[in-house]
């Protein structure tokens, strides 16, 4: 997921139509973008109040072609509609051009573009996610419809995690809320800034991004470490141990601890079953004693790296690692060998780690990213918020 | 009904990247289109194959244009300056 960089400060929010679309009744498209809204408080504390008149958060209308945004809209096909991110007001258009329809695979399906431009009101940006109902491009009538998990993580790193008993008024089935857990709070140390190599880094399945090191664990922010941290690795996934090799989280939401020559499988922190098992036995063609693993964003497949080598693990296909792995981690241009870790971060970007240093990956180029300052950069700064440490490593990638 | 037309040319191409973020706003202007350098012109088509999940090949070929014909959000893909990815 993307997010634009605005959201409201508030969390009940209110909206009105002032221009209703020609071919509907208005009624029932109150209740169709009243359900729409009600995408974004399911997993959220977010309310939403339709008012008829007066001041607003969010005004809605249906238009046709030039409508005084600047925007104009193309007729029916093309851009459906667009919305404004919560900064530039948070108001959503839709093209009247379309042939709006209501739970029917004719036409274009009010409720699902609906639910999309909402989310664009409440700050988030497009997703690359072609699963995810904010990816840009409209995928005909879903009579079934489903938040996926890339837009759940995106709303709540705004707005946070649902607290109240509000239940939105569309029919969802109720979320299956996993009882936070509050392990106890180590004193935060600052050992990592003096030694920020790290045993591994991964995303969690709702989107927060930690980092091992030795018997300890880090949960980190957009920027820094969260308040608290870090806390002991065995209080919050309990039966693993510490000096964990390598991480991944993969699409079934299941995390992959490895070290060793075993493995461990959780879902959030319960341990998924009897654990560890060997990774010959659940990773066929792997190694053991790996150096970092992810599952890369370009294809979705899980990656695992060892020395100077790579080898990519397919579980759909048989056998899961082609006979051409392993390859030369050369490939990947700019990486270096003997990695501590690899991540595909929340940002769309992948990242490797070696020492105190860490590498961002451009998929579409297959090289390290030129940046400025440039690659590798000190981790300590870019990843741990220390303070008093440099922002580049003071020489340029060869 | 005004139906919006398919993307089928280069200079439609163009104008749907810069209206999506891919190229700079100047490009929807006809008056200037045309005048991309190369590398930006791949770029842009790299940019938008990596986020629509397309093969990246930087050519504006069949499987691009169809994508870029089908019914969408208006909203731009690339949503300010590329540094609105986290600061890392």
């Amino acid at each position: 997921y993307a997010l634009q960089g605005s959201r409201w400060r508030v969390k009940n929010l209110t909206y009105k139509i002032s221009k209703y679309p020609k071919r509907l009744k208005r009624v029932d498209v109150d209740a169709e973008i009243a359900r729409a809204f009600a995408v974004w408080s399911e997993d959220t504390d977010l309310t939403f109040t339709r008012k008829t008149s007066g001041p607003v958060h969010i005004e809605i209308k249906f238009v046709e072609s030039e409508h005084g945004d600047g925007d104009a809209f193309d007729g029916q096909g093309g851009t459906l509609a667009h919305a404004f991110f919560p900064v530039f007001g948070g108001d959503a258009h839709f093209d009247d051009a379309e042939l709006w329809t209501i739970g029917s695979p004719r036409g274009t399906n009010l409720f699902q573009v609906a639910a999309h431009e909402f989310g664009h009101s409440l700050g988030l940006s497009h997703s690359d996610q072609s699963s995810a109902l904010m990816a840009p491009f409209y995928r005909g009538f879903e009579p079934v419809f489903k938040l996926d998990e890339d837009d759940k993580a995106a709303i709540q790193s705004l707005y946070g995690r649902k607290t109240n008993q509000y239940t939105p008024t569309n029919v969802y089935p109720p979320s299956t809320q996993r009882p936070s857990y509050t392990p106890p709070k180590v004193p935060l140390d600052g050992s990592v800034c003096k030694d920020s190599k790290v045993d591994t880094i991964f995303n969690s399945e709702n989107g927060d991004t930690f980092a091992f090191k030795g018997d300890k664990y880090y949960k980190l922010t957009t920027d820094s470490v969260e308040e608290g941290y870090p806390k002991l690795i065995s209080k919050n996934w309990p039966g693993l141990p510490a000096n964990i090799d390598a991480a991944f989280t993969y699409k079934n939401g299941k995390t992959y601890f490895f070290k060793g020559t075993q493995y461990w499988r959780y879902h959030g922190s319960q341990m998924d079953g009897a654990y560890p098992k060997e990774i010959s036995e659940g990773f066929t063609g792997i190694p053991d004693h790996l150096d970092a693993a992810m599952v890369w964003g370009g294809n979705g497949k899980i990656y695992f790296f060892k020395g100077s080598k790579f080898w990519r693990f397919d579980p759909a296909k048989k056998p899961p690692v082609k006979a051409s792995y392993p390859k030369p981690i050369s490939n990947w241009e700019g990486v270096p060998n003997n990695l501590d870790a690899a991540l595909r971060y929340t940002n769309g970007y992948t990242y490797f780690f070696k020492g105190d240093k860490y590498y961002r990956f451009h998929d579409a180029r297959f090289a390290v990213d030129t940046a400025t300052p440039p690659f590798p950069r000190p981790t300590a700064h870019w990843w741990f918020g220390c303070k008093n440490t440099p922002s580049s490593t003071g020489f340029r990638r060869r | 009904a005004v139906q919006s037309a398919p993307v089928s040319t280069t200079s439609q191409a163009e104008i749907y990247l810069s209206q999506f973020g891919y190229l700079p706003a100047s490009a929807r202007n006809p008056a200037s289109s045309g005048l991309q350098d190369k590398h930006t012109w791949v770029s842009a088509i790299e940019e938008f194959q990596n986020f629509a999940g397309l093969n990246v090949t930087g050519e504006l070929d069949e499987e691009t244009m169809k994508l870029m014909s089908l019914p969408r959000c208006g909203v731009r893909d690339r949503v300010g300056s590329s540094d609105t990815r986290s600061k890392r």
